[in-house]
């Protein structure tokens, strides 16, 4: 038996809306710590990787270790149908071949379920290597939004270079040039709106400004978001979901041919 | 091409 029970529903919906630009499908593998999802995006450009921990739902149970394979256009139709303030149970007995979602109104007067058939994916098992960043970024995820919805303007990719001074955005095109830098703050009243940027040696690297944009639909669930940045390695995008985990996108440098 | 190369060489298959 599965079982997870989240006292506000927007939680999960926000997670949805942050991944169903990149994934059509994926597995939700459930265990004893919590809900992981891992996965490549439909063009094997990046990837997106999630972590609920068991400790930051209102009630968690997993019996047995549990694959889900949703499609995520359903189970977003599906969330669709809860209140923000609705609490939401996810349900799945063992072996079962259809998850439930029970949505319940603040007041319990209105409780509504909703089942939805699990697919049987393919499961890619990737691995995630540690790694040690030259670069991270910590600014407003708001601010990292911006930026990324600004540049797409000028052209497909975005420069980000970072030094100890600051980091730079740049895209370029038909209708000229753009240059956003951000310098790191020294004193803020807001901790949130800060811009702290940890640097062993300076990068630069290019990527695609759709995936970026992509990720910053992730931006409801944080008030700040992290950038880590190596040499030819893959960029990270990381927003912590506070008190129960986080989202991270990993995505491939562009390279000139 | 090159783009899928990185992202699959490092979460290669552990």
């Amino acid at each position: 038996m599965f079982e997870a029970r989240l006292l506000r529903s927007s939680i999960l919906k926000k997670v949805l809306e942050a991944i169903k630009d990149l994934l059509t499908q994926a597995t939700f593998d459930c265990d004893d710590n919590g809900i992981q999802l891992q996965a490549m995006d439909n063009s094997h450009v990046s990837l997106v990787s999630l972590t609920l921990r068991a400790d930051g739902f209102d009630k968690y149970r997993c019996d047995r270790n549990i694959s889900l394979g949703m499609n995520l256009s359903s189970m977003s139709k599906i969330l669709k149908c809860a209140g923000d303030k609705d609490t939401v149970t996810m349900k799945a007995q063992d072996n079962a071949d259809t998850v439930t979602f029970v949505f319940e109104s603040p007041n319990q007067e209105k409780v509504s379920d909703y089942e939805m058939k699990l697919m049987n994916l393919d499961l890619e098992h990737l691995g995630i290597p540690e790694t040690e960043y030259s670069c991270t970024i910590r600014l407003s995820s708001a601010e990292f939004a911006r930026i990324c919805r600004d540049l797409s303007q000028f052209g497909e990719s975005i420069v980000i270079s970072c030094t100890k001074e600051g980091v730079r955005f740049s895209a370029s095109g038909d209708i000229g040039s753009a240059n956003i830098a951000l310098a790191q703050t020294a004193s803020v009243d807001k901790e949130e709106e800060a811009v702290v940027i940890e640097m062993e040696e300076p990068v630069t690297l290019t990527f695609a400004c759709q995936y970026l944009n992509y990720f910053t639909k992730a931006t409801s669930l944080s008030p700040q978001v992290q950038l880590s940045m190596s040499a030819d390695v893959p960029l990270v995008v990381e927003y912590r979901i506070p008190d129960i985990g986080h989202i991270r996108y990993y995505l491939a440098p562009k390279i000139d041919d | 091409a090159k783009n899928q190369k990185v992202i699959t060489q490092f979460f290669k298959n552990p």
